[in-house]
């Protein structure tokens, strides 16, 4: 499974279309305090099926739509769209590129979408559910995850281990 | 479930040490059960002893040290379950050169077989990305992807 | 009691937002009793406004922003509470080069009437000492004080 | 008042007497990870009366003497001495520069000294009661206290203010 490329709209800070390409082995993401370097994560959390604000760093789920900047007015919707190399057999689904989307509006409503067809949420993470990258792998490590395991209780860690096994 | 916990302590404890070996260039460390009788309940102990130092709880780790080792149980729990892609947010904050250094390396070996993104405010972790991505503000409030410098030149 | 509290609250509220200011280059800051009603026993809240952003709570900020802030708000507590010496250890480990940069010109500010001794990993806020002290442990286990290299030849 | 020379014996990761000189507006400890450079701020806050091993990233007092290494063994005390201008008027004693020392055997026995002269730790921490170098100010700022406020609860930031006041 190769992860191709992740495209932003109206994330965050992120109200143009942005598209970020994922081909090479090891990529950096680089920039000053603020200017938008996590909210890609959180991205990438939320279009892969994360359910909870607070592991995207928000109060509310609409809290992730872009509320307007000195500039620029607030937006409506957002939607991010994750491309995927998935060859014969890696992925349950029979196509060997997929597109997963996921569109939230500020009423609420969300769509979800694999290679432009509608599905529910449940559809993209069945998905991953073998891969790794569901919930409970630690493929994305964000900002302060490390310090928080430094200052975790033993119990804590064990909640660490427990979330893994 | 008790054996599924067990297993997973197990594996993850074998990765650890080793990985914790090859970030602190040496030394040794492993994770324990507070009370081995009750696997199912106890809190899990994290020893380290850095090379040339006593053996020590984490907590008693200099700064960079407890981050470096934190972070070698964190890629220990990423190598137990592993992904096609890991990401990284600024996890080489706290770590002087020498220590990103080893970490760049080891992060070499993981993108052999592992798509690897890493968000980084430190030179010589940027030095060994194949591709950069820099976001900019240059609007208030509103970021912008402004460029994908490949380093073709690099050594 | 409760003056003396509302008293402390007020004089590092008006520190902290100009602090803040300094090192934000702009914006705004303040502190908020969450409930106005009950200063005796309600929480403390931090808003801030970064220059041509939002304003916002503090744990809606970046996380470069958010250690910013709360430097300001420590440096804030100690312009209330003097002292001959100030002693900071890493504050500035998650800070971008611009913002490292605004926090040493302050730095320089409070050193016209404060001893500062910084412990460091960043080159730039090195330059502004006129000391340094290079520790090392060469011999494991034991730390050498090995050199005061006076920044003499600085610009 | 003017902050001198910290003198460190038998303290921590610092078995051999080293002395740390400030007589600079600005002075940087530079170094590799655990090199010892917390130490000294660990040294710092002891002998201006620290009484809580946490606040010295200790378990027990006992562990703030050097304990041994590779090549050298334990030793059975330590001792830190603070080196202090105070021109007329500004501390509450007539000299013009003291020097403050404090001592710790693995006995638990304690010593404290100004001015090589024997006192109890009370003088020393009375001498300092109304510098803002006392206990509640904000004049030592360790490792990880900037990310403690950052993930501070409100009421936890009140505590802050409370201990300022
Ligand atoms: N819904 C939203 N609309 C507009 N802006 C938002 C929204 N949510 C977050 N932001 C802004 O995004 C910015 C934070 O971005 P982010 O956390 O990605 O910064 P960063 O580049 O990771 O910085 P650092 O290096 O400090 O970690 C903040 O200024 C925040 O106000
Ligand atoms: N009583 C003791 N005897 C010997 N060594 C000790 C003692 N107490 C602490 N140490 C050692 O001191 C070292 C930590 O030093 P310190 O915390 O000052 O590092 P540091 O230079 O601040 O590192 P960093 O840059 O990672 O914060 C550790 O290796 C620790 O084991
Ligand atoms: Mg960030
Ligand atoms: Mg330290």
């Amino acid at each position: 499974i190769r992860f191709k490329k992740l495209i932003l709209q109206g994330f965050k800070s992120f109200p143009d279309t942005t598209e970020l390409v994922f081909n090479e082995n090891i990529c950096a993401i680089v920039g000053p305090n603020g200017c938008g370097k996590s909210n890609i994560l959180d991205a990438l959390r939320w279009v892969l099926g994360e359910q909870g604000p607070s592991q995207l760093r928000a109060r509310a789920m609409a809290d992730i739509i872009f509320n307007g900047s000195a500039n620029r007015k607030p937006v409506g919707m957002t939607e991010i769209t994750l491309v995927i190399d998935c060859p014969a057999g890696t992925l349950p689904l029979a196509y060997e590129e997929i597109e997963i989307t996921r569109r939230l509006y500020r009423s609420g409503e969300s769509e979800y979408q694999i290679n432009r067809v509608p599905c529910r949420l449940k559809d993209i993470t069945d998905l991953f559910l073998d891969t790794g990258i569901g919930r409970g792998a630690y493929a994305l490590i964000e900002q302060g995850r490390v310090d928080a395991l430094v200052t975790a209780r033993p119990d804590e860690r064990r909640t660490f281990l427990e979330q893994i096994a | 479930s008790k054996l599924r916990f067990t297993e997973a302590f197990t594996a993850v404890n074998d990765h650890f040490s080793r990985i914790f070996q090859g970030l602190f260039d040496g030394g040794e460390a492993s994770l324990e059960l507070i009370d081995p009788n009750d696997p199912l309940e106890t809190g899990v102990d994290i020893i380290c002893r850095p090379p040339g130092k006593r053996a020590r709880t984490i907590d008693l780790l200099s700064g960079g040290e407890k981050a470096l080792a934190a972070l070698a149980l964190l890629l220990a729990g990423f190598r137990y379950k592993p992904s096609p892609l890991l990401f990284l947010d600024e996890v080489d904050a706290p770590l002087d050169d020498h220590n990103v250094v080893r970490f760049t390396r080891f992060l070499k070996t993981l993108a052999e077989v592992t798509q690897v993104v890493m968000i980084t405010h430190n030179s010589v972790t940027m030095e060994v990305a194949d591709i950069l991505y820099g976001v900019t503000m240059e609007n208030p409030g509103i970021s912008k992807l402004v460029s994908a410098r490949l380093t073709m030149f690099a050594g």
